[in-house]
């Protein structure tokens, strides 16, 4: 999947099966993700589970697990908050967003999060005060969302820019492995015209829209950055009580060098 | 200016660290808490004028005085509370108001972490 760290890196990393995004002493947060194209190394998020530990006087442990198949409005034990302070709450999100999406509010620790189904995986935001994380490199151990992915994790999407000129062929050898027919060939001019369609800003959300779906060719896809475009502006990093500035469209630099390599 | 004391003085009588039950809020408890901090923040009121912390404790002291129904005449003793009470206040439970009442919003900030796609 594509992932944005807490310090506002960008990567797209390959990390199958059961990783780790966030784990300190509040909440551990673990995702796993599937191969999307047979054989490939682009993965999606097929479970994601978060575990909140009790805070003394304001909830006891809960653990919220969304899947491909199931996206529930309650916690594993069928409760909808936690302790008699209400101040950790599940509720589903209504509006016009794309997939249905579940928002859990943990104000004890000043924490939001947003777990939406788009076609058939998941996609996870989160905004924490920064004084709950411990940025420390030598700290916190393997956390995703902290310290990005392991270097060997990084899917190099240059590599895949060379295979992109042409439309994606079937079973073509590439950097990614043997691909199982994609959904739909999708041209890199098709790619970013339907990108455009949702994303009108040339931004890494809307290089990460084109890479999905030059690798997959599943149209869904584009729907994933979107949505996670509008998780950003509902939890936008910001400052304590202000109002969230106009979020800046994101384009961070090396990344945006090379998803432009993948888009083109 | 010494209103982050009052500040400090009204979260430490208020949070479970100061040996207080952590479960049921008792208002009386809490309102003697509450008078203790409008009291503190009144002593305050001539060294603090124009000061932001000063004037939104004092906001928010209002604010939660009618939220929690307290009478501003009664007990400001900021005597420890009996352990037989056991007065956690909501606000232990919002991160938000422990950050404005600490004084230190200012320099709060949020980290945004995502992921999505393929």
């Amino acid at each position: 999947p594509h992932l944005r760290t807490f310090r506002n890196e960008f990567q797209t990393c390959k990390v199958e099966g059961a990783w780790p995004l966030i784990d300190n002493r509040f909440l551990s947060v673990q995702v796993t993700n599937v191969p999307v194209v047979l054989g490939s190394s682009a993965t999606a998020t097929s479970k994601i589970t978060v575990i909140f530990k009790s805070f003394q006087g304001c909830t006891d442990q809960k653990v919220y697990q969304a899947t491909t198949e199931d996206l529930p409005l309650a916690f594993q034990d069928g409760t909808r908050s936690g302790g008699e302070s209400g101040s950790l709450t599940v509720v589903e999100r209504g509006g016009s967003g794309v997939g249905r999406q579940v928002k859990i509010q943990a104000r004890y620790i000043g924490t939001s999060i947003i777990v939406r189904r788009v076609g058939s995986y998941l996609t996870f935001a989160i905004r924490m005060p920064e004084d709950t994380l411990d940025f420390s490199e030598d700290n916190g151990g393997l956390q995703l969302c902290l310290h990005g992915c392991p270097r060997n994790e990084l899917i190099k999407e240059h590599t895949l820019s060379r295979q992109s000129q042409q439309p994606r062929l079937q079973g073509t050898n590439t950097e990614l492995g043997p691909l199982r027919p994609p959904h739909q060939v999708y041209t890199v001019e098709r790619a970013t015209a339907r990108c455009r369609e949702t994303l009108q800003v040339e931004d890494v959300y809307f290089q990460s829209c084109v890479f999905d779906l030059l690798t997959t060719g599943d149209p869904e896809f584009s729907l994933a950055a979107y949505g996670a475009l509008e998780d950003l502006k509902a939890l936008p990093p910001s400052k304590l009580k202000q109002n969230p500035p106009r979020t800046p469209r994101l384009y961070d630099r090396a990344t945006s060098h090379t998803a432009a390599a993948a888009a083109n | 200016c010494r209103i982050q004391r009052c500040n400090a003085d009204y979260v430490a009588s208020t949070s479970p660290s100061s040996g207080l039950q952590d479960d049921v809020a008792l208002d009386v408890d809490y309102c003697i808490a509450l008078r203790a901090y409008a009291l503190c923040t009144r002593r305050q009121a001539r060294s603090c004028r124009g000061d932001l912390v000063y004037h939104s404790a004092v906001f928010r002291i209002k604010e939660l005085f009618s939220q929690h129904n307290c009478s501003s005449d009664g007990p400001t003793s900021s005597a420890k509370v009996p352990s037989t009470s056991r007065p956690v206040v909501p606000e232990l439970c919002d991160y938000e108001n422990r950050v404005l009442m600490s004084g230190s919003a200012g320099q709060k900030k949020y980290a945004h972490c995502g992921l999505f796609g393929d």
